[in-house]
């Protein structure tokens, strides 16, 4: 069988659907200062989660509340400065107006996977922490 | 805070790979 380590060489999600693939990339993200990114896409996966809509309509907004604190409003944070302004503007009005959605963050999960697959992704594969593993 | 940190942390879980 392919091991692990050549099968996260194929595409981010192959990387990101492995648990060790997943801590290794974080170390490396780590040493670059952007783990956040990788929290944030995690974040916005759970967010989706069905469970995340249903039911407790006061913990999901709350937990809306929470990813936009923490990832979106502080514009020097790594995840804030990679997302476009309009799609921080939509997220900021879901927030304040209260228009939970499952869908709120989808599009700026997809710019930030955009910015791992063209940027940190490739690096990663090219890095020293992933071909010592290797 | 650190409920709100244990939220988002929940929340992250959720999302990872179940181990093998």
């Amino acid at each position: 069988p392919t091991p692990p380590y050549l099968k996260w060489a194929e595409s981010l999600h192959s990387l990101l659907d492995d648990e060790d693939g997943i801590s290794l990339f974080r170390t490396f993200l780590k040493r670059e200062e952007c783990a956040d990114m990788l929290d944030f896409w995690f974040a916005c996966s759970g967010f989706r989660k069905p469970k995340a809509s249903e039911g407790n309509g006061e913990k999901t907004a709350k937990l809306a509340k929470v990813i936009y604190k923490k990832y979106i409003l502080d514009s020097n944070g790594i995840v804030s400065r990679q997302i476009k302004p309009a799609t921080k503007s939509f997220i900021k009005d879901c927030v304040m107006k209260h228009h939970i959605d499952p869908a709120m963050f989808d599009q700026a999960q997809t710019e930030i996977q955009t910015m791992m697959e063209e940027n940190t992704y490739p690096l990663f594969l090219k890095s020293d922490i992933y071909l010592e593993y290797t | 805070i650190d409920s709100e940190d244990d939220l988002l942390q929940e929340c992250i879980s959720s999302a990872m790979p179940k181990k093998k």
